[in-house]
């Protein structure tokens, strides 16, 4: 008891200390290569399907940390980061024999390499019966970037095999832990936004319901907001899951809703798509049969392209367009510009004093869950003041914004894979 | 090529050539509780200079009192007396009983045997890492794992020295 109260109350310390020893023992590349080395494969799955699982045990590292794992083919071995092998009892020049079958069926060496023990019976995602070795394969994986064993249940990093139902995944705090070495994911965004349907539940009704978008570059992924993370196994490649727009680069998502109006739109450049919700593929022509993509000029008339983003206001029913400094807000009801553009810093100027993004928004996205609109520019964003916080402290100005904060201090591993394991 | 009799080769993919030697008595679980750092830290750093404790077997002296059967747990009672190496066995038998949600009785029964039966990864629980200049060695964060039912977010107890 004495000796757990004094780490109690040494422990702020020894994290902050720690910390600093943490650093010294993580990888300092954000990219590293890994290989299954020829003279280590498995007797017991096939050469493919033992790189598919490690190469899938990789990615779901990558889903959580700012690292990407490439697996490389070519390069002589001792280029490798991390090299991978399966062998029996003394194997592969390492030192430390494994045991024959039962008990110890792999180990890994920090910052270095993964064996893994023949004589137990590795399986793979659809086999219910053996040792799992994608489970195996992220857990040595984890030793390899600088975690330790926990007891903690539901953690990937139990020293003992936990036979599992379904698909496991790395949980909150297996995540916190290898952020702690490797920090959290950062970077702008093309475009974020909330995309409705409507469905039927199960007795019939209709119901509006939303799904969280983010973009960047040609992926996208899906934010689950209740859980604080992105759908497992995002992100997905935007020609996937968004047909007939174009494959990066999306500047802007736009939602017209009003009672007489429901039009979903994407801009990029200087041209445009109107998106059939209903089909989830963009609209090849208009109702006159002209064809998209359209001339931003065209569509919204008195609207210079291209532009940075935009975001429907329901407020006031103008789409305002962000470009450079500038904002323009456009009427959706009379097709409108009139008195814009203005400057940005006066449409929507800052509550705290030179805290404001200025120009070159990377996005503007109002959020269903918050009920608030967000300005993104690289790692930070800006709430938007709105009318509860009004009804808190009535000299908020109208529109203003917020102190920046990070994005990931509100949406969780937002995280890149490397190219090649985007298709998984 | 493997000598196989069955079109499957389900007899040479199911019985191996080596089996691990089950945890079935007290001197293979002080080997086992010395393997995994349970009794000292293990020196563990990429592969080289690498202890098994298998090189390095517990005092003879130790292995006596444990061989006559007596439970070491009656002779450590309450006295404040300086730990001895079969002290530290104990209490090493009992923090691992602890963290596996057993009974810590500090003897080798039937469930702490199970315990440590079950196919495990072989990185230590607690090492040391020779290379690292610092003090800062590596532990199993000890959390134990009995339900009390807020989905396993028990306070973390790390037992670094």
């Amino acid at each position: 008891r004495k000796k757990r109260f004094l780490q109690l109350l040494l422990s702020p310390r020894q994290e902050q200390t720690g910390g600093s020893f943490l650093q010294s023992r993580a990888f300092s590349k954000s990219k590293l290569t890994w290989r299954l080395m020829g003279e280590g494969y498995s007797r017991q799955l096939s050469i493919e399907d033992q790189r598919y699982m490690l190469r899938l045990a990789f990615r779901m590292w990558s889903e959580v940390t700012p690292i990407e794992f490439e697996e490389e083919v070519t390069s002589p071995a001792s280029m490798i980061d991390i090299r991978l092998g399966f062998g029996t009892g003394r194997h592969l020049g390492c030192t430390r024999a494994f045991d024959g079958n039962g008990q110890e069926f792999a180990h890994a060496w920090q910052l270095g390499d993964i064996h893994f023990d023949d004589d137990d019976q590795f399986t793979t995602l659809n086999n219910p019966n053996g040792i799992s070795l994608l489970k195996v394969a992220v857990h040595e994986i984890g030793h390899v970037l600088g975690l330790p064993h926990t007891y903690r249940t539901g953690s990937v990093m139990q020293s003992s095999y936990i036979p599992h139902e379904v698909g496991f995944e790395l949980d909150w705090l297996d995540r916190k832990a290898v952020q702690q070495l490797y920090g959290v994911c950062e970077g702008p965004f093309d475009t974020i936004f909330d995309w409705i349907r409507k469905e039927r539940n199960q007795y019939g009704e209709l119901v509006v319901q939303f799904n969280t978008y983010f973009f960047r570059n040609g992926w996208y992924w899906l934010y689950e907001n209740r859980n604080n993370r992105t759908r497992y196994g995002d992100p997905i490649a935007l020609s996937v899951g968004w047909r007939g727009i174009s494959y990066e680069g999306i500047d802007a998502f736009v939602h017209i809703w009003t009672w007489t109006k429901y039009a979903t739109y994407f801009f990029k450049g200087t041209q445009y798509w109107r998106y059939d919700n209903e089909n989830d593929i963009a609209y090849t022509a208009d109702a006159k049969g002209k064809r998209y993509p359209k001339l931003i000029s065209e569509g919204f008339p008195g609207v210079p392209s291209p532009i940075d983003t935009a975001f429907y206001d329901r407020r006031d029913q103008h789409i305002y367009f962000f470009k450079d400094s500038n904002v323009i807000a456009f009427n959706v009801n009379t097709k409108q510009v009139n008195g814009y553009p203005k400057r940005i810093v006066d449409v929507f100027p800052g509550v705290v004093l030179d805290d404001h993004p200025i120009s070159n928004l990377n996005a503007v996205y109002y959020s269903y869950k918050y009920q608030s609109i967000f300005f993104f520019k690289n790692n930070f964003f800006w709430k938007v003041v709105n009318e509860r916080d009004k009804q808190r402290n009535p000299s908020l100005p109208y529109n203003g914004l917020f102190p920046k904060r990070k994005i990931g201090d509100q949406w969780f591993d937002i995280c890149n894979v490397h190219s090649s394991v985007l298709e998984m | 090529e493997k000598l196989f009799h069955i079109r499957d080769h389900s007899d040479i993919l199911s019985i191996s050539e080596q089996q691990a030697s089950p945890i079935l008595d007290q001197k293979a679980a002080q080997k086992y509780l010395a393997k995994y750092g349970w009794t000292e830290q293990v020196n563990w750093d990429n592969n080289e200079d690498q202890n098994s404790a298998d090189e390095h077997p517990a005092p003879k002296e130790l292995l006596d009192i444990l061989q006559e059967g007596s439970s070491l747990s009656r002779q450590v009672g309450n006295t404040q007396t300086e730990p001895t190496k079969s002290i530290v066995y104990v209490q090493a038998l009992k923090e691992f009983q602890e963290v596996n949600g057993l009974p810590m009785t500090g003897k080798l029964d039937e469930a702490t045997k199970d315990a440590m039966n079950k196919p495990r990864c072989g990185v230590p629980d607690k090492k040391v890492l020779l290379n690292d200049t610092s003090n800062f060695n590596q532990t199993t964060h000890l959390n134990s794992t009995t339900d009390n039912g807020d989905g396993g977010t028990n306070a973390t107890v790390n037992s670094k020295e």
